[in-house]
Order: C-alpha cells, then sequence, then structure tokens
C-alpha cells in the first residue's frame, strides 16, 4: 500500500425530513436556492462540478 | 462525490479528507427555513485506506459517532452505532442511523426501496487506466467525462438513464445517473497502489430480481477488481441473495456475510468477495 495517496472510501449521509406544508411537500428541499447548497458544500470542503435533474430530483456531481 | 436533493431526503456521498458531517448542522437548519424537521439519518462508510489523513470529526468511527450524537437534534431518539466486520481486515462496514419515534412505528411498514453500496480496490490496472486524462486531450471535465463515460462501457449499465459524468484533471472519474425517482453513482480513483471504485443504485422490491443481478455484474466488469465489497440495506427483502448471483460468476469468490439490524433504516448486509487467485 502506498504511503499517502487519495483516499477513495467515501462517507455517505442520508437525512430524511418531513413536514406539514403541502406546499413545500411537492419540491421540499428542492426549493433550495444553489447558493446556500454552496455554502453547506463550502463546509464539507466541496463544489459543485456538474448537476441535472428531473422531475422527482436534483442530482449534483461534486469536486473531490 | 455526489449530492442528490429529493423534496424530504439529501443524500450526500464525499471521499478524499472532506468533512462530510460538518453539513448535517447546516442542513438541517436550511431544511428548518423550508419548515422541514429532520426525522432520520443513516452515517455509512468503509475502512478508509489512509485513516491517519482524516481530519475531525473523522478521525475514528468513536469520533464520528460522538459528532453525530451532539449535532443531531434530540426526537432522533432512537440511535444504534454498529461495524460490520469481515474476513479481510481492511474491509468493514461502518454504520450508524437514528430515527425519531414516527419512524421507529413505521418500521411495521416496509419500504419498496433497497440501497446498494459497492466499492471496489485492487482495479484492474488496464481498466483503471481509461480513467486518467490524455495530456492536453482539449477537453474540459465534462467533454472528458463523457468520453470515459463511453469507452468503459458505465454508458451500457443503466442505457435509458440521464447521465451526468465528471473527469478529474489528472485522473478519476464521478458520474451521477438518474431514472424516474432513481439513482446511480459511480466514483474512481485510478492511481495504482490505492486504485478504488465505488457504484451505489437504488432499486425496488418490486423489480425483477434480475435486473439488479445483471446491473452489478455490469458494474463489477468496469473494474476488475481484487476485492469487492457489497452493503445492502433494505427493510424487507432478501435481495442482498441476489449481490453473490452477480459477483461470483466474474470469477470471484464469497469470503464473508455479516448482518445487523437498525433503527429506521432496516437490516444491513455486508459482503466481502476476492478474486479466485488470492
Amino acid at each position: 500500500m502506498a504511503v499517502s495517496g487519495f483516499e477513495g472510501f467515501e462517507k455517505r449521509l442520508e437525512l430524511h425530513f418531513f413536514g406539514d406544508d403541502p406546499v413545500i411537500g411537492n419540491m421540499g428541499l428542492r426549493l433550495l436556492d444553489f447558493e446556500s447548497l454552496e455554502k453547506v458544500l463550502h463546509a464539507v470542503q466541496c463544489t459543485v462540478v456538474s448537476a441535472v435533474g428531473n422531475h422527482y430530483f436534483d442530482s449534483y456531481v461534486l469536486s473531490e | 462525490s455526489s449530492l442528490f436533493v429529493y423534496p424530504t431526503k439529501i443524500i450526500i456521498k464525499t471521499c478524499g479528507t472532506t468533512q462530510l458531517l460538518k453539513s448535517i448542522r447546516p442542513l438541517i437548519q436550511l431544511a428548518c427555513t423550508m419548515g422541514l424537521m429532520i426525522c432520520s439519518c443513516r452515517y455509512t462508510r468503509g475502512n478508509f485506506i489512509f485513516p491517519k489523513a482524516q481530519p475531525y470529526p473523522h478521525t475514528s468511527f468513536k469520533e464520528e459517532i460522538i459528532f453525530l450524537e451532539n449535532n443531531l437534534p434530540n426526537n432522533l431518539y432512537y440511535r444504534k452505532a454498529s461495524v460490520l466486520p469481515s474476513k479481510l481486515s481492511s474491509h468493514s462496514w461502518h454504520v450508524f442511523s437514528a430515527c425519531d419515534e414516527s419512524h421507529i412505528l413505521m418500521q411495521n411498514m416496509p419500504d419498496e426501496l433497497y440501497t446498494i453500496e459497492v466499492c471496489m480496490t485492487e482495479l484492474d490496472r488496464v481498466l483503471a487506466g481509461k480513467f486518467f486524462r490524455r495530456p492536453n486531450d482539449g477537453k474540459n471535465g465534462d467533454s472528458a467525462g463523457m468520453e470515459m463515460t463511453e469507452i468503459t462501457g458505465i454508458g451500457d449499465i443503466n442505457p435509458d438513464a440521464l447521465i451526468c459524468d465528471f473527469a478529474f484533471d489528472p485522473c478519476g472519474y464521478s458520474m451521477n445517473s438518474i431514472l424516474g425517482d432513481r439513482y446511480s453513482t459511480i466514483h474512481v480513483t485510478p492511481e495504482d497502489g490505492f486504485s478504488y471504485a465505488s457504484f451505489e443504485c437504488v432499486g425496488s422490491i418490486y423489480d425483477d430480481p434480475n435486473d439488479i443481478v445483471e446491473v452489478l455484474k455490469k458494474a463489477v466488469q468496469v473494474f476488475r477488481p481484487g476485492t469487492v465489497s457489497v452493503s445492502t440495506t433494505y427493510t424487507d427483502h432478501e435481495v442482498w441473495k441476489c449481490v453473490a448471483k452477480a459477483i461470483e460468476p466474474l470469477g470471484m469468490k464469497f469470503r464473508s456475510c455479516t448482518m445487523d439490524e437498525f433503527p429506521a433504516t432496516g437490516s444491513v448486509v455486508f459482503q466481502t468477495f476476492t478474486t479466485r487467485r488470492k
């Protein structure tokens, strides 16, 4: 094994939420603005390098 | 690394020396501004190849658990942390799960979806070489990623899915694939000596079991790894039995299987396989 190198093994976090507002219920977290997500990713030390979404969810490829 | 944002669910998966758990508090706060309260949390990872390089709070699983305990709200009362071992000392599966009362009650109503997380090490050198950028290739991360998706066969794993891919410079690759409400993702670190690739996908208990067998086969064949570990998370199904059907025909030998149960998450089965030559 190399003395040092890039760590491939990922850490994975899954969070589930609930709410009573039916307006929020349809889009919910998808309504978060991109700048807010970027701030969270900054804390993690990642940035968005590519993104795609569909009717159901949004997907982001991150740096690192 | 990848981020998936659903209306009431966030999945974030990061490699390297990222401080993933530091996202918990800001994500909970952001969700709160949308009128959403956290009701469950699941954190998983394998064994780091370079554990001493990890920054706080990822310095040890014990530190991670303490950090999680301190940053989750009290309503996530039901909590459990466990390490699922294997016969390979370098491969074990770390799981922390927490949920509120409503999720404990819902355990009698099984979730139709399951998650499969595959970690592969000692990748075939020739195949791993396809994830290096050619010098002065005149491409950007998106176009180089698209080329890697095509030449490696990753695009054939699920031809109907929409793929978002990216090639890093000088090497490395990430892709998210989306189809309906399902995602899959692949991340590759191709450097010899610490080569690694992961594949993750979501399936439904109502799918044809042969579908997941074929998908797993195709994903592992892209890399022909020396060692494969597969973690299957589900609430009411025996999909984990499909894993060996997919991996063993590729010339790999089943080494170990461990299982544990977690609040809200359900059952986690951790299986390992190595090439027969080992």
